[in-house]
């Protein structure tokens, strides 16, 4: 699960 | 993951296979500033400090690891190899890149998601990022005519940041809580900078003429 806070973009 | 983000990620790496065929092929780097190539890699180390720690997926860590490498392969080829190294148009390519850094990392240490470490690293990065052209546009304004693979490789890396202005507009419809007002409006400023270069790529593309930016 990736919370909002990560950044999953690059 | 939608189409924007995966077509704007392969944009930026097509931007720079450009970069790197231009420099191989003609082994020389006139034409581009040594000063973009450099904040680019401060962006993308700054950016990816979470490399190791935070896994998001295959895909995210193989491009990081790309995009690092090859900001630093590139930077090392203008900076080191005998022959690149002497087409490096020093007397061009004078613009204060220091003074980038310096205010987008000030802006980072007021303007961030969290006060933490790994946060006013990344938020630096987005601003940095947001300016990191100007040394190419203005070396590219100097230089008078400019050869196609290096307008190629500004137009690929101008395009892929639009296309992720496309992406965020795709994630605020479709996901509830989307929001990412650092990345949205840096990256808005960021495209907008090309704004002008973009215009006189098309009237060179439309009248097949060399690419000219205007003193």
């Amino acid at each position: 699960e990736i919370d909002d806070d990560d950044h999953d973009e690059l | 993951m939608n189409i924007f983000r995966l077509a704007g990620d392969m944009t930026h790496l097509l931007s720079i296979l450009v970069l790197l065929l231009k420099i191989y092929a003609t082994k020389s780097c006139s034409g581009v500033s040594r000063k973009t190539q450099e904040l680019y890699a401060i962006v993308f180390l700054a950016r990816y400090l979470d490399l190791f720690t935070d896994f998001i997926s295959v895909y995210n860590t193989f491009m990081k690891i790309v995009f690092i490498a090859s900001s630093l392969a590139i930077v090392w080829c203008i900076r080191v190899h005998p022959m690149v190294k002497r087409s490096y148009d020093k007397d061009l390519d004078t613009f204060r890149h220091y003074l980038l850094v310096a205010a987008s990392f000030l802006l980072a240490l007021f303007l961030h998601e969290k006060f933490t470490f790994l946060e006013i690293f990344w938020a630096f990065s987005i601003y940095l990022e947001a300016v990191a052209i100007l040394p190419q546009l203005v070396l590219l304004q100097r230089s008078g005519n400019v050869d196609n693979l290096t307008g190629q490789y500004v137009f690929f890396l101008g395009a892929y940041r639009g296309l992720y202005i496309l992406n965020w507009i795709y994630r605020y419809l479709t996901e509830p809580r989307f929001t990412r007002w650092i990345a949205c409006v840096s990256g808005v400023v960021q495209t907008a900078l090309y704004a002008d270069f973009f215009y006189y790529y098309f009237i060179s593309w439309k009248n097949n003429s060399k690419l000219k930016l205007p003193a």
